[in-house]
């Protein structure tokens, strides 16, 4: 998911 | 989210607040590097390609929007502005920045989570990040001192990636499996380089007399 490849920050 | 991470996000908030208005207000951008300012729209450009394909939050697109907006604002202004660009020194704003894209590029290229597009420029926006900051470094150690606004806006652009090194900390030991090297390393070389400044800024705040960085 997005959280998993650190995607989730900006 | 943790309180480490918003603490990071609304200081880097700021940071490009307090550039923007400086700009707009008193129509001047002298002490601020273009160059450093080029490299942050291409890092925002590169790092929030996802904006429009992986919804995330209301409060993520908007950031992302906010950032890519003011980055790209910031150059305007002092590109195009009929009266801001006439402060800008572009004689002693001379850093060859290419020097620091197409390394960042190869470097993203051989170290990646995922050889995909995004992934290679997700990857080369955090590596660009940090070493965004070096032409304004060395144009503040040209122009020998700084106005208030240039340091403050260096000194919130320094503390944000320091508190995303708490972030990453706290998630590391919260959540299972969140193991992210390259971010990690990219943020805290990037933390160090504003090393010198936030040593001096802060004997400059503690002695109250005016930031001089040492030729």
């Amino acid at each position: 998911t997005k959280a998993h490849l650190g995607h989730d920050e900006l | 989210m943790n309180i480490f991470r918003f603490a990071g996000d609304m200081t880097h908030l700021a940071s490009v607040l307090v550039l923007l208005l400086k700009i707009h207000t008193i129509k001047s951008c002298a002490g601020v590097s273009l160059k450093t300012q080029e490299l942050y729209a291409i890092v925002f450009a590169t790092r929030y390609l996802d904006i429009f394909t992986d919804f995330i939050s209301l409060y993520n697109t908007f950031m992302k929007l906010v950032f890519l907006g003011s980055s790209f604002s910031i150059v305007w202004y002092m590109r195009s502005h009929k009266i801001v660009r006439r402060s800008y020194d572009k004689d002693q704003d001379t850093f060859r920045h290419y020097f620091l894209i197409v390394p960042c590029l190869l470097l993203a290229m051989i170290i990646n989570e995922k050889f995909t597009f995004r992934e290679v420029l997700w990857t080369f926006s955090l590596f660009l990040e940090a070493v965004a900051i070096l032409p304004q470094l060395v144009l503040l150690q040209r122009t020998r001192n700084i106005d208030n606004l240039t340091g403050q806006y260096i000194f919130l652009l320094g503390a944000y990636r320091a508190f995303y090194i708490f972030n990453w900390i706290y998630r590391y030991f919260t959540e299972p499996h969140y193991v992210h090297w390259i971010p990690w390393i990219a943020g805290l070389l990037q933390t160090l380089l504003y090393g010198d400044f936030f040593y001096y800024y802060f004997h400059s705040w503690k002695n109250n007399k005016k930031l001089q960085l040492p030729a």
